[in-house]
């Protein structure tokens, strides 16, 4: 445990203040720790740097032990850093356009369903599905639109143009008395041009609300160069963190929000669509220390 | 990523970052780096460059230590595929259909996942791209049920090759895992003298370090037999090969490499090897 090997490493220093040396080695604990919990090494970097400058210049409090006083400000960056405690993810009112996107198997499909059910109270939504690739990725959301209680663009479903079928759902919602639309894309990786493009055009065919990057907590290192090509690409808006019902530490959440700076909206929690949550900076910060 | 010229300090500075970076996961690179510093020494070999080739030999053994499995026998095969949530493996088992009836073998696709919304009618798309036939029920049914009929049927219709397409689930969901062992025992007591039997965990490239977890988790509750990585097109370089080899001994069968039908190759290890220090 990461509290175990830092209090192992600080022992009982008499300073009144945490001295660069020993803060030193406290951070290469750290740094061991967040790396171990799957955060990309140039954030893992970034994060070390700015935690040093705090933990420098902290009087040592009479009341903890160092121990404790150097893991509080690590766990304090890391919440701040995480989108700081307090902070409320919240929908615009109204009229409201999603786009979602992500890699392959990240869990788009089932997020689009989750956000609709936990919120079908205050809008009337339509999922649309513009994956024209997958097999049975329309099939799959068409079902999980039924569970979830909201509408889906059956329409799309006979169409083999994603651009045709977003521009077809985007008047077909405004005619309908949808207030809320929803657009599911297939999964994509940033190496594949094409695909970049397609989802650059879809970006441009709504005026999007909010456009989520999907990403699988336990996704790794590359994550960094995959969320920073999308949010270069066309500006997300926030970002979704899916399977955190796995063991994963879930570093990736530390790596997506260092590289975008975009609020964490929710997390998914499990296969059902009830398994969707707020997202809270503290639980995920203690979760990635371990 | 390799630069030529440089000291010895740059070199292992450069080569935490690169297997780092590349998903092996901070732990096994610094045991394997510390491995190879050993046999550096004992060997007596030094400077940058001449560590650098010493490494990647080294790598290149350390990869060729288990090798995959032949799929086939005088019986029946089973191939039954497993692995958490998205990581690829229903659009595997329809690449692998397609594979071995191009080969010429006899193969029935089983829909085992019960559960996923579409999830049959996906398989059932592919097992027409592969043009195989495929046994599946309804939602909601017993996945013990669908491979029971499965087996049943190939037994009678004479198929060489099942291949059993599960659920996704994690490996630290006890209930989920208690299923797939259930289902594995189904398996094993319809299988006759002669049939062979194959457990593959399906590993997404794109995974940080859960994916050993998830090897290792999965090989305790089902003994596997080698595991397939997918999405290696992807800008994820699979790192989790080296301790999949190097800590369970389990052999790279297939990795995957698209989305297509024909997007599925047999994995080279030095071709991988080369690939982490392009
Ligand atoms: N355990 C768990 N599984 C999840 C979660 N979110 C999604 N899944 C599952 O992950 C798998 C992939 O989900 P999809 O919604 O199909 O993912 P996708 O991003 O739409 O996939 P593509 O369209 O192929 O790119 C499915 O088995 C989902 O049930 C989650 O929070 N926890
Ligand atoms: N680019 C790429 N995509 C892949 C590869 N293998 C699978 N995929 C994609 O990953 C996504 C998930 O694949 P599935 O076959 O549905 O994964 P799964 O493990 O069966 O998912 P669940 O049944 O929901 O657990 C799909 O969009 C696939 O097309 C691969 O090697 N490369
Ligand atoms: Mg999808
Ligand atoms: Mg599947």
């Amino acid at each position: 445990q990461l509290t175990a090997r830092i209090s192992g490493i600080l022992g009982s220093f008499g300073n009144k203040k945490l001295t660069e040396s020993n803060v030193r080695d406290g951070m290469r604990e750290v740094r061991l720790a967040l790396l171990e919990a799957d955060v990309a090494v140039k954030v893992v970097d970034d994060f070390i740097e700015n935690a040093t400058a705090k933990a420098l210049g902290e009087e040592i409090l009479r009341s903890v032990s160092p121990t404790q006083q150097f893991i509080k400000v690590i766990y304090d960056e890391l919440v701040r850093v995480m989108g700081g405690a307090g902070q409320q993810f919240s929908l615009r009112k109204g009229k409201l356009n999603i786009l979602l996107c992500g890699l392959q198997g990240s869990g788009k499909t089932t997020t689009a369903a989750k956000i609709a059910l936990m919120h079908k109270k205050q809008y009337r939504f339509l999922l649309v599905s513009a994956d024209t690739y997958r097999p049975a990725a329309m099939e799959q959301l068409r079902i999980l639109a039924g569970q979830a209680g909201v509408g889906f663009f059956e329409q799309g479903m006979k169409l083999n143009n994603p651009i045709e079928i977003v521009r077809k759902a985007r008047s077909f919602a405004d005619e309908n008395g949808y207030n809320g639309l929803i657009i599911d894309t297939a999964g994509r990786m940033e190496v594949d041009d094409a695909m970049m493009k397609e989802i650059q055009q879809i970006s441009k065919l709504v005026k999007f609300d909010e456009t989520f990057f999907v990403a699988d907590a336990t996704a790794g290192q590359s994550i960094v160069q995959t969320v920073s090509a999308f949010h270069a690409q066309f500006n997300l808006t926030g970002l979704v963190l899916t399977k955190f019902d796995s063991d994963t530490r879930g570093g990736a959440a530390l790596s997506v929000k260092a590289v975008t700076g975009k609020p964490i909206a929710w997390v998914g929690t499990g296969e059902k669509l009830e398994d969707f949550e707020i997202f809270y900076p503290e639980r995920i910060a203690s979760r990635i220390l371990g | 990523l390799f630069r030529s010229r440089k000291t010895e300090k740059e070199f292992y500075d450069e080569l935490e970052e690169i297997l780092v970076t590349s998903d092996v996961g901070v732990t096994v690179t610094r045991s394997i780096v510390d491995s190879f510093r050993e046999l550096a020494g004992r060997q007596a070999i030094t400077g940058g460059e001449a560590l650098q080739s010493a490494f990647v030999a080294f790598l290149e053994q350390l990869v060729s230590r288990v090798v995959a499995p032949e799929i086939g026998g005088p019986g029946m095969s089973v191939l039954m595929l497993l692995g958490v949530n998205g990581s690829g493996k229903t659009t595997t088992a329809g690449k692998l259909a397609r594979s071995a009836a191009e080969s010429g073998r006899s193969v029935l696709l089983a829909a085992a996942d019960t559960f996923r919304a579409a999830a049959a009618d996906q398989l059932a798309e592919w097992s027409t791209r592969a043009g195989v036939p495929l046994v599946r029920q309804q939602a909601g049914a017993d996945p013990g049920a669908v491979v029971y009929d499965a087996l049943d049927a190939a037994r009678a219709r004479k198929h060489d090759l099942v291949i059993v397409d599960t659920a996704g689930r994690f490996h630290n969901r006890e209930n989920l895992v208690r299923e797939l062992q259930k289902i594995d025992k189904i398996v094993r007591s319809k299988l006759a003298e002669g049939d062979r039997y194959y457990r593959m965990i399906v590993l997404d490239a794109t995974a940080g370090t859960n994916a050993f977890t998830q090897a290792r988790s999965f090989h305790e509750a089902v003994p596997l037999d080698a595991a397939i990585v997918t999405k290696l097109d992807s800008s994820a370089r699979g790192g989790v090969i080296l301790p999949l080899i190097a800590d369970l001994g389990l052999p790279v069968f297939r990795i995957g490499v698209g989305e297509g039908v024909d997007d599925l190759v047999p994995f080279e290890g030095t071709a991988w090897v080369h690939s982490l220090f392009e």
